[in-house]
């Protein structure tokens, strides 16, 4: 920018039409890219500043506040129809900075980075004493709860063997003492009554993700568990790379939960 | 409504731009 000359910017209003459909382009991008936990919707446009872009279009720079929803980032379940995680289970929030291009009346994704944090212990227990907080995900209590749960699952299952994904969410409930506890799965190429060694088993080519619920209550004696899993229609298999094409944009990395990527949360080219 | 420059209009209500609505709660 030449000295003295004024940076081309303007300040729109939070909640505005054009801004709003900025931040919903760039929630989109972030739902659909993260491979770990849960789709985000959009709560608060925190702050924007559109720039003139050279020599056409203009970047909004926004800040953004994000809720977790319900559903896996996995389910194929449209972001509307998800529910916004409330309070009492324990909410959890994004923070977002972004970048977003309009050109030719299209928004694309320049630059999304978000961090997640979970709503304090004393908020969720000022609004309901007796709920059970978040736990941490390495928890053994929570590693066995979904070892017990899976292998639960595995056993009554006619079909693949399900090999763990990711372990989403968990939470410690006192009455009756038991974990509570969500978690990501995918179909193996082993039928799950023949499994030898689980070690052996792959993920399918054209992969199969499911969701599961599961509670390990402590018993004398013992535990109980009970298990529920939905499981969501295959993914079709990633274009293979042909002779003579391009290398693939090393930015839009494809969703591999078998090779999660280090921060999920930061995702798209910085610029 | 016609105003010398120097003299400020009559201020309507005073609408902050940002940050904008919430849509389900605040964490």
């Amino acid at each position: 920018v030449p000295a003295g000359t004024a940076l081309a910017y303007r300040e729109p209003d939070c909640d505005d039409p054009e801004t709003e459909q900025a931040a919903l382009a760039a929630v989109d991008y972030i739902n659909n890219r993260v491979v770990r936990g849960y789709k985000h919707t959009l709560n608060q446009i925190d702050k924007v500043r559109v720039w003139q872009r050279r020599p056409m279009g203009e970047v909004f720079e926004l800040e953004i506040d994000t809720l977790e929803t319900t559903c896996h980032v996995l389910d194929p379940t449209p972001l509307a129809n998800c529910t916004v995680r409330q309070p009492m289970q324990h909410a959890v929030e994004g923070d977002c900075d972004l970048r977003v291009l309009k050109q030719d009346g299209q928004f694309s994704v320049l630059f999304a980075k978000c961090d997640s944090s979970p709503d304090s212990a004393e908020d969720v227990l000022r609004l309901c004493p007796d709920c059970p907080l978040l736990a941490p995900l390495n928890d053994t209590k929570v590693v066995h709860a979904v070892d017990v749960a899976l292998t639960a699952f595995n056993a009554q299952s006619n079909g693949s063997y399900f090999q763990l994904v990711e372990i989403s969410r968990a939470q410690f409930v006192p009455l009756p003492q038991s974990t509570y506890v969500e978690f990501a799965v995918a179909a193996t190429d082993c039928a799950a009554k023949d499994v030898m060694d689980p070690a052996k088993c792959n993920l399918l080519a054209e992969k199969q993700y499911g969701f599961c619920k599961a509670t390990l209550t402590e018993k004398v004696g013992g535990e109980d568990v009970a298990v529920t899993c939905t499981m969501f229609q295959t993914q079709p298999l990633p274009p293979q790379p042909q002779p003579g094409d391009a290398v693939a944009d090393p930015a839009v990395p494809a969703p591999s939960p078998a090779n999660l990527p280090a921060d999920p949360l930061l995702v798209g080219p910085v610029v | 409504k016609v105003v010398q420059p120097s003299i400020a209009a009559a201020a309507g209500p005073l609408v902050r731009p940002c940050p904008g609505r919430i849509r389900h709660f605040k964490v």
